[in-house]
């Protein structure tokens, strides 16, 4: 998940809807809500994990149809490192 | 058990140790019981917490994990039983309503599923069943109970994250937990499946937007119990059929679980609602499981007065 984003995307239209849903399909992304493409709707916000290898062609196909996005998690492998437990650390062991 | 982190994620093999400790150290309350076998052939137990009586009781179900990266959801079922066990004695919502309700908690149910996420997949949401002579992997398992199977929300595609399976109850895990309540489903008030993210109180139904016979009943306790929890740490939660606040799904456990004629049917989805997603930080598993636990005994009082 090195340098992999989750991006927080608003479909403002239903031209907008089609065309994240080709995005979905065309870039392997990872819908994290909601998980189907087909439930996209124009007002309701997305999560997606985006794989660093599509994170630019994501980003500029969002710029070009003028569909406003936020980063959520910058670095998903960053994210996960820093919630798993440390070795060594104190918690109970088995 | 003593020096045991509840403010940390767990592999399973300390969540078995876990469940083994517990019942050795709380044997007037708790039982440890074999429900069956994973597909990669681990075994699945839960536990009964069940005040000694003479009377007939009735059942409150409680399985967490059913997703394998939503790693709050065990560590509230492991909370909960903490929580429990800690309060049982001095606190009279507990008491009172173990004396009339036996509480059981599967705190992992998609074992398989989980332990891939802790060793290969961290995002891993399926279980690890082999389709297609090895070629994908994984069942949804909340996509392959049986009543409304494969009708909508669902893919019949192997290397789908919301793969249905190859038809109802497919897989040992799903099969596991229909056999067990279906034998008990008089005696069963209350089904509860603990989920992350999106701070959602579900009801039935999920494949239909049709509202459920006791509708009324199962948004005033969801509302209830959505209000104790804001008061805890602030936190909103939304509550509605799944259809309707959510999106459509088929074969879910809630619905099934609801059609089987099981009154009070919930799916909660814990915190938060898309700054963490499913990489929750363990700072935050503390006040989730606080404010969850105070949703769910709620619930669990009102089930009990009714």
């Amino acid at each position: 998940y090195d340098g992999d984003q989750v991006l927080r995307v608003l479909p403002q239209t239903s031209e907008h809807v089609k065309q994240l849903q080709q995005l979905c399909d065309t870039l392997l992304l990872d819908l994290w809500k909601p998980l189907l493409p087909e439930d996209i709707q124009a007002g309701e916000e997305l999560h997606i994990r985006v794989p660093a290898s599509s994170l630019q062609e994501l980003k500029g196909g969002l710029n070009q149809h003028l569909i406003s996005y936020a980063v959520l998690i910058r670095d998903v492998q960053e994210q996960l490192d820093s919630s798993m437990p440390r070795e060594g650390s104190s918690h109970w062991r088995v | 058990p003593e020096g045991y982190s509840y403010n940390v994620y767990h592999p399973m093999e300390e969540i078995y140790h876990w469940m083994y400790q517990i019942k050795e150290s709380n044997s007037e309350l708790v039982t440890q019981h074999y429900l069956g076998m994973t597909y990669e052939n681990r075994p699945m137990y839960y536990l009964k917490i069940s005040q000694p009586s003479n009377k007939a009781k009735k059942i409150i179900w409680m399985d967490c994990g059913i997703h394998a990266r939503e790693w709050i959801s065990p560590a509230f079922c492991q909370w909960f039983v903490k929580e429990i066990l800690q309060n049982y004695k001095t606190d009279p919502k507990i008491k009172s309503f173990l004396q009339n309700l036996d509480v059981y908690i599967l705190p992992v149910l998609n074992i398989d599923g989980y332990i891939y996420s802790w060793t290969t997949e961290r995002l891993w949401r399926k279980s690890r069943s082999a389709h297609v002579n090895g070629t994908c992997f994984g069942t949804d398992l909340n996509r392959n109970f049986n009543g409304s199977w494969g009708s909508i929300g669902v893919s019949h595609n192997c290397s789908s994250l919301i793969f249905c399976g190859t038809g109802p109850e497919s897989e040992p895990e799903t099969k596991a937990v229909a056999r067990f309540i279906e034998k008990r489903k008089s005696d069963v008030l209350c089904f509860l499946t603990i989920h992350s993210y999106g701070q959602y109180i579900l009801t039935p139904y999920g494949y239909k937007t049709d509202l459920a016979s006791n509708h009324q009943d199962l948004v005033e306790a969801a509302e209830k119990a959505a209000v104790a929890l804001k008061e805890k740490h602030g936190t909103n939660f939304t509550v509605g059929p799944t259809s309707l606040v959510l999106y459509k799904n088929s074969g879910s456990s809630r619905d099934w679980a609801h059609m089987i004629g099981i009154p009070f049917s919930y799916t909660f989805e814990l915190r938060d609602k898309g700054a963490y997603g499913f990489i929750l930080p363990p700072d935050q598993i503390q006040p989730t499981c606080e404010e969850t636990t105070t949703a769910v005994m709620t619930i669990i009082e009102y089930v009990n007065q009714k």
